[in-house]
Order: C-alpha cells, then structure tokens, then sequence
C-alpha cells in the first residue's frame, strides 16, 4: 500500500513534527524543515489518508499518532501496578506476553520482602518513590492492586502526582471527587456472579 | 414487611416444595401437606409477592428459590477455581471476603509445591481428583486459571464431569464445539487498552 520509499521519508517527518510546538503544519513549512518539496509532502501523506486543509496545513497531533503507529514505533501508553501481590504480578506478567497499547514500565510495592523481587525483566521498586517514578517515566495510567485500606490514599497520590487514569481492582471507591482522573473498577465477582444466575436459571427451565 | 408468624411457617411449607416433583402446586395441596388451611398458604405468599394462578396454583421452582433466599438459606452456586497460581490465589481469596451467591468450594492444581497449601480455609488439592469432586460437590461453575497451554484439555474434563459454565482467564479459545457449557471470556487487558486509549484521545483534545 505505502511504497518504501514513502516509508523512507516518514521518521524524517515526523522528527520535525514532534519538534514543533504548534498545533498545525502547512506542508511547505514541513517539507521545507525535512528537507522535501510540499509537493512530496502531500503525495506522501496522501498514502495512508492524511490530507491537510488548504491554506491551514495538517494537525500535528494526530498525524504524529499515525506516522508512529505506521512505523510500529507507536509507544503504548506507560503504565504503573501499584501492589506487587497475587493479583498484581498476575497482570504484569500478563501484559508482557501480550500484543498492547500499553506498557507497564514500573512495579510498586510497600513490603521490604517484595521490593527488589523481579517479574520478568521488571524490578519491584519502592511506592515511597511513586511520585518521582510517575515523573520520570511520564506514566499516564495506573493499576491499583493493593489491600483496600491503601487504595484511597494510594490513588490520591496517583492522581497528585499526575496519572490520567486507574484501573481499580481494589473493592472501595477512590477519587470520587477529582473529575479530571479516569477511575474504571473492576469486579471479578460481578462476572462470576452473573454466570452463577445463568447456571441456577437454567437449573429451572 | 413479612410478619414473623409467616416467617416460622416457610420451613414447612419449603420441605413440601423441595420434595414435591410436580413444576405446579396449588395452595390446597401445598397447604394439606405442610398442615394448615390454604387460606393461610395465600396469604402468607402474598407478603412477598407470590400469587398463583386460579386452578393451576404455583410454580414450584421460583417459590423454592423466593423461600430459600428469605430464608438466607439460599446456598449460592458451588464453584471450582483450576490453577492455583498467582491469579487463582487472587481470585480465591476475593470471593472469600466478598458476599456473593457463589461458593469456592473446591480449589485444584497440577504442581505438588502447591498441593496441599491452604488458600484461606480451603486446601489445594489434586487436578487428577478433578471428575470426582465435581460430582462429589455438586460443582457448577469453574475458574480457569491455568496457562494457556493447559487450558483447553482441562475444559473439556470439567465439560465431561458436568460443569454448566466457565469464568476463562486462559488467553486461548476453550469448548468451542460445546454448546451445553456457557463459557465467559475475561481479558483484562482490554480494558488496560479502554483506558490507555482515553488517556490517549485526551492528550489531543
Ligand atoms: N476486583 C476483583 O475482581 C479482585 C479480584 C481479586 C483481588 N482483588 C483485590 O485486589 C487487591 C490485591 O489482591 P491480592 O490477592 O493481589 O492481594 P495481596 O495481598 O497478594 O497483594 C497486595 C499487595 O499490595 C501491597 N501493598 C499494600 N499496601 C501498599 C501500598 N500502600 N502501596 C503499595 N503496595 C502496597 C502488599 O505489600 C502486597 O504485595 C485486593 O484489594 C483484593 O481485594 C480484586
Ligand atoms: N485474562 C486476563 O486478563 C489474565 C490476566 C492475568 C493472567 N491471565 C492468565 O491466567 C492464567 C494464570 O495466570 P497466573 O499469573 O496465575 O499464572 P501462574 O503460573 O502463577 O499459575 C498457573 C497455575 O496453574 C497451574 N497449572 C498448570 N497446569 C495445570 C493443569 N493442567 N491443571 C491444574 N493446574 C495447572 C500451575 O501449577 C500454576 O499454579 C494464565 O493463562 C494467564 O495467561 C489472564
């Protein structure tokens, strides 16, 4: 579909695009910095369905997204699990054999015992140092598998320190009142539970 | 809401009902057999919401499981957890301190390390010993915990034994040519991918 060549050019676009700080792009500003005729430019883009507005250019957001993900150079969405137990290492160990948007680039833990312990090629590290974690790695999402009596002032800190989103399996509700965090609670027994209604259902019929 | 006087005379009438193999039974013959008038039959199902039909009387199923849940001997559904391993564990100890219809009765594994270790109240016991205690505790349902590699092979011994439905974590597709067996799918990593792609679209917002 897209020729090799096109192929070619686009890492040398899309240097320039996650350079820049503006919103759109005219395809002269962008084939001048990359080194390419605008007529390149939009014969390039073209290939995989991006066409920019005349006179305005193309949004840069979204055209870096496509470029990344043509490239399979799309990095996932980088995630910490909070609670290094049972659960925990289950799913880290469970997204690392797994093809996904996301990616788990640290593992917390508050027991001195589980800190240190590897998951695969990920080391258990310190929750004293989740905020610093969440900075450096700019982590956008988070897994919150710890006991529920540290939920709630675990996410605080998750959400202070910068997280997006939690997934929560921890049976409390958490940041009920700070709108700009995704929360989304998982529970296993609802699964469960439904299939035991369609089991004692069908027992009747 | 349901007078105490009534409350005392469900057990009769719930040891009738539970021997009874008819589908239908009328307040005269429900009320002859657990000893008072069929007057007194109506009224006291009418407390909570149980109204036969002229001539043909009740459903006997619905009643049994309306009488066992006032009575709080409503016995939720018996479940086998297969894999014992950092999710199974996990799961285990969930339902063991959560309320819900469903009862872990019976939690197995292939790994001698891990036969014989308790999980709460509960022993690990042997996967060789899966057919007989199936039947021996009226299991129902089953957790599939196990790699993937092991997961097919072990649904089919629990579709054999009798098993109605499956709660599948195992990443592979079991049963699909078993109708009679309802198989429920769970990826958790789906919604790990809803989340990362939230974090996502709002990052262009
Ligand atoms: N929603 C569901 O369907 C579901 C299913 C299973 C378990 N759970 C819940 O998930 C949680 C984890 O379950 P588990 O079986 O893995 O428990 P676990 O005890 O094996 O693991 C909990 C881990 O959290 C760590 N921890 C405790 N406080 C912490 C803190 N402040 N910061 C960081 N880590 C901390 C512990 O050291 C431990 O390693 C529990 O809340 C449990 O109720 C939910
Ligand atoms: N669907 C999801 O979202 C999700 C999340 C996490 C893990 N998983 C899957 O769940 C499964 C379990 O994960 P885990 O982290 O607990 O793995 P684990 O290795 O900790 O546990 C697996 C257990 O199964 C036992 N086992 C192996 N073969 C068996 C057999 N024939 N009969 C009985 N027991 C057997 C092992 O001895 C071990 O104790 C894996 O298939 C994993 O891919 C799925």
């Amino acid at each position: 579909r897209i020729p090799d060549t096109t192929i070619r050019r686009l890492p040398a676009y899309l240097r320039v695009l996650e350079l820049t700080h503006a919103e759109r792009i005219t395809s002269v500003a962008l084939g001048k910095a990359a080194g390419f005729s605008s007529e390149q430019v939009r014969k390039d883009f073209a290939y995989f369905g991006a066409f920019g507005t005349r006179g305005v250019g193309y949004e840069v957001a979204p055209l870096v997204r496509q470029i990344r993900r043509i490239l399979g150079i799309d990095r996932g969405v980088r995630v910490m699990v909070v609670g290094a137990g049972h659960l925990g290492t289950a799913l880290v160990r469970y997204t690392q054999n797994n093809r996904s948007d996301t990616e788990v680039v640290a593992v917390v833990d508050v027991d001195p015992q589980v800190i240190g312990t590897a998951i695969g090629p990920l080391r258990v590290e310190d929750v004293r140092d989740l905020e610093r974690l969440v900075k450096e790695r700019q982590i956008a999402l988070a897994v919150l598998t710890v006991p529920d009596y540290a939920a709630r002032s675990v996410a605080e800190r998750l959400a202070d320190a910068g997280v997006r989103a939690i997934l929560n399996f921890a049976p409390v509700a958490i940041l009920t009142d700070r709108p700009e965090v995704i929360v989304k609670n998982i529970d296993l027994m609802l699964e469960l539970q439904a299939l035991a209604y369609f089991v004692k259902e069908g027992r009747d019929t």
